[in-house]
């Protein structure tokens, strides 16, 4: 394994989106694992559809009836993918664009798929695994414990109790050996993240956290898509 | 009174964060934050006032990250949470399998 690795380096990562205030985190997280996917498939970048899923994507899961994915109040990102291999795939964000509400009907054209899923799956809570599932299968959807996340302006994030309940989901695109905490003046490795609140959060969009303890949870719920090659 | 050379003009203790008028103040001009009236205004400050103490306790425990004020500091944590957020940690669906074990050495 490379001891840093960044997805955004290859041209695999689309520019930092905004959810809103709407909790459709679970999207952004889905629709980035399938860019990357898709990149990684066909050699090409394309800026797929949040609100189809927020329109479309009503999956439930298979044991909790009641649980379903549901726009503005919360998903999963393996039940987005699930949708998405059914509904044979998601339009991009141009044919498709994001409103951040939840209101409208669903406007899905199956004309104009531009990525489709052909699996997807879960990864382990080992961090050589996930790091190695990065780097062959391309950023990961990861649920995270936010509550950091609020008052977070950017370094690497290590904090000393974190919960690992998870209530935000985002996306894996990289790793990096070591960024300098001057509190404890040692190198901390950390994951690279993308989140989905706009540019002018964190650092430009993004979160560093720190790895090797499941920090903030953010070890426990990962997962990675491969998308259909089309040539 | 003539021998008083200095006078505490500030409470003490935590409630008085100092200069968290000004800090509110360049908050609302960075992002861009109005309030339809007074009392809007005055309960997002008294928010705000409270993200503050709250950013300075995430600093506290999370050292080796930079915290302060965000564009979400005049939202309380349950705001935050339901506006942004949105992870329903559902158990996984039975046709999400397993990753397959990948080697990690050279």
């Amino acid at each position: 394994l490379p001891k840093d690795f960044d997805w955004r380096d290859h041209g695999a990562v689309t520019n930092v989106k905004n959810q809103g205030t709407c909790g459709s985190c679970w999207s952004f997280s889905t629709t980035g694992a399938l860019e990357g996917a898709h990149f990684l498939a066909t050699g090409e970048l394309v800026s797929l559809s949040e609100q189809q899923l927020v329109d479309c994507d009503h999956e439930c899961d298979p044991d909790l009836n009641d649980a379903c994915d549901s726009g503005c109040n919360g998903g999963l990102m393996t039940t987005a993918f699930g949708y998405t291999k059914k509904a044979g795939g998601l339009v991009r964000e141009e044919d498709y664009p994001y409103t951040g509400r939840d209101r409208g009907p669903c406007k899905f054209d199956k004309s104009k798929i531009a990525a489709s899923v052909s699996n997807f799956s879960v990864v382990s809570l080992d961090e050589d695994q996930i790091a190695a599932n990065l780097v062959k299968n391309g950023p990961l959807s990861v649920g995270i414990n936010a509550v950091y996340m609020q008052t977070y302006i950017g370094g690497v994030s290590c904090p000393f109790i974190c919960g690992k309940h998870l209530d935000h989901g985002v996306l894996l695109v990289g790793y990096g050996a070591g960024g300098y905490a001057p509190i404890r003046f040692k190198e901390k490795p950390y994951w690279i993240i993308k989140n989905s609140w706009g540019e002018n959060w964190g650092e430009n969009g993004y979160y560093k956290i720190c790895r090797g303890h499941n920090m903030c949870g953010v070890d426990s719920m990962v997962s990675t898509v491969t998308a259909i090659h089309t040539s | 009174d003539d021998n008083i050379l200095i006078r505490q003009v500030v409470e003490d203790g935590d409630e008085h964060l100092l200069n968290a008028e000004h800090h509110f103040s360049a908050f609302k001009t960075k992002f861009s934050k109005t309030y339809a009236t007074k009392e809007e205004h005055d309960y997002r400050f008294g928010v705000f006032k409270s993200n503050l103490l709250r950013a300075k306790s995430h600093q506290e425990l999370d050292p080796s990250a930079i915290h302060g004020v965000t564009k979400f500091s005049d939202l309380t944590p349950s705001e935050f949470r339901s506006q942004f957020l949105g992870l329903k940690p559902l158990s996984l669906p039975s046709d999400a399998h397993n990753a397959p074990i990948l080697p990690t050495d050279n």
